[in-house]
């Protein structure tokens, strides 16, 4: 890696892994990911950071949101100030497979649902707890954002299972963070036009009018419940058109971030990592050899579609009950997974403390002194709408976004302050 | 009432799912070769690969 060591770190010093997972349950799969220790210590928790899409790959997030360095215009790498080894033992998985790095020699292997997306990650992980077993006791958390909102309950659910169940090694899961995710669509889809009401993107009568869309919506998403399959396709179909009345409104907006416009057809510019990843030296120091790298896969992408209208919210209620915490955070000016649509599914949900997460003050999430969102919190319950942030919050607010982790992981995202009629959420 | 919002021409056709995956790839300025990692060929020249059938094979990056 041509790392450019401002910082006074020793490479020598460096727990930087990249490794290949073969599937158990596959035809000829292997998964490919990068792991980096903690900066400070080992036994910071082990947190493992999913991407979306579905089909993206793990080092979109890693080289332009949380990851330990940020790629230069000239192709070299930056230390990332607010990198997230900073405070965990952080890992990044090219998943699905067929992302990324991460391959099959079979078409068979393409994942189309959340059963086989979750039993590859709990597969993996069982085997990378093996080959680091010195972390085995360390906290564990799943982390990610958008489409990941499918993929961490169901991880979640999955790694509960096997621990109770006694399978395998233990993974000793605390919690679940979903950024800007897709969990609920029947209740995110019909949240759209609300969002983008409140937000001035659309008018009263264009809200009027796309709320037509919504009870076909609700009636498609109905019918495909948690693991329908042709009634999904069509409530992926019918809730879009939801989506792309209001974007026909938008005109170039960027809908990951509604303040910034779509340059032509380009709303981010991430060109750079695939470079990168694609010279000679650094595919030699990854020891990838000629596979290619997939920056985002269409093919996967299209392979999750029966996936997508499906509600990952139903399994965790039972992770809550058994203390499991879970934190919503979302940037609110992100239109495709608004906070809006978020904070909904999450206070609707049904679990034994919904009531008095309901009615729980909404606190100032404090960072430096400066208020860096607004955060509610019940039991292993907590969400926080993140201020001047977007789709990607580890980009925007990368401060912020550090400290939640941290913060969170170690149970301080909401503290008393010593004046007891004020609640805030700070260290 | 749906008159005019399904039959809207500006709205997508029957290949929107592959539109739309085109789309989120375009717009972060990503042109990866390939549309997934499916290969059906000797992998060469990986050093990570070359450690045979074990399970999981990881190596330290400098």
């Amino acid at each position: 890696f041509p790392l450019f060591d401002d910082s006074g770190v020793s490479l020598e010093e460096l727990g930087h892994h990249a490794g290949y997972y073969k599937i158990e349950h596959s035809h000829a799969a292997r998964l490919f990911y990068f792991f980096f220790e903690s900066r400070n210590r080992k036994s910071d928790p082990v947190v493992i950071w999913l991407t979306g899409g579905p089909g993206c790959s793990s080092e979109l997030a890693m080289f332009y949101e949380n990851g330990p360095f940020k790629i230069t215009k000239n192709l070299s790498l930056v230390w990332n100030e607010y990198g997230w080894d900073k405070v965990s033992n952080l890992l990044y998985v090219d998943q699905p497979v067929g992302t990324g790095f991460s391959y099959s020699s079979d078409r068979q292997d393409i994942r189309h649902d959340e059963n086989g997306v979750s039993n590859d990650l709990y597969d993996l992980l069982q085997t990378f707890f093996d080959e680091h077993p010195d972390l085995v006791e360390n906290d564990f958390f799943i982390t990610g954002e958008s489409y990941a909102g499918h993929y961490i309950p169901a991880l979640a659910s999955r790694i509960h299972q096997g621990n109770k169940a006694k399978e395998g090694t233990h993974i000793n899961l605390k919690g679940f963070a979903i950024g800007n995710g897709l969990t609920d669509p029947a209740i995110q889809y019909k949240t759209y036009p609300d969002y983008a009401l409140d937000m001035g993107i659309i008018t009263k009568s264009q809200h009027r009018r796309i709320n037509l869309l919504v009870p076909p919506c609700e009636l498609a998403i109905g019918a495909c419940g948690t693991d329908g399959t042709l009634s999904c396709m069509t409530s992926y179909y019918v809730c879009n058109a939801i989506f792309t009345s209001i974007m026909l409104h938008a005109g170039d907006m960027n809908h990951y971030d509604i303040r910034k416009k779509c340059e032509g057809s380009l709303c981010y510019d991430f060109s750079n990592m695939e470079k990168f990843l694609n010279q000679q030296s650094v595919r030699e120091a990854l020891g990838v050899g000629d596979i290619e790298f997939v920056s985002c896969s269409p093919t996967v992408y299209k392979a999750m579609l029966v996936d997508w209208m499906r509600n990952s919210e139903v399994g965790i209620p039972a992770l809550l009950e058994d203390g499991i915490k879970m934190l919503v955070y979302a940037g609110e000016y992100d239109l495709i997974c608004n906070w809006l649509g978020n904070s909904r599914w999450v206070h609707a949900m049904q679990w034994s403390g919904k009531e008095e997460f309901v009615a729980s003050p909404k606190v100032p999430f404090l960072v430096d002194g400066s208020e860096a969102g607004l955060l509610k919190r019940h039991g292993p319950l907590s969400f926080l709408k993140v201020h001047d942030a977007g789709h990607m919050v580890p980009m925007d607010q990368p401060k912020a976004a550090l400290e939640m982790l941290k913060r969170w992981t170690r149970g301080t995202l909401y503290e008393k302050s010593s004046n007891p009629q004020i609640l805030v959420a700070d260290m | 009432s749906f008159a005019g919002i399904f039959d809207d021409p500006r709205l997508p056709p029957s290949d929107f799912p592959s539109a739309q995956a085109e789309k989120l790839i375009r717009e972060l300025n990503l042109f990866p070769k390939s549309d997934t990692n499916i290969i059906h060929r000797n992998i060469q020249n990986s050093s990570l690969l070359a450690a045979g059938e074990k399970k999981i094979v990881e190596r330290r990056l400098r």
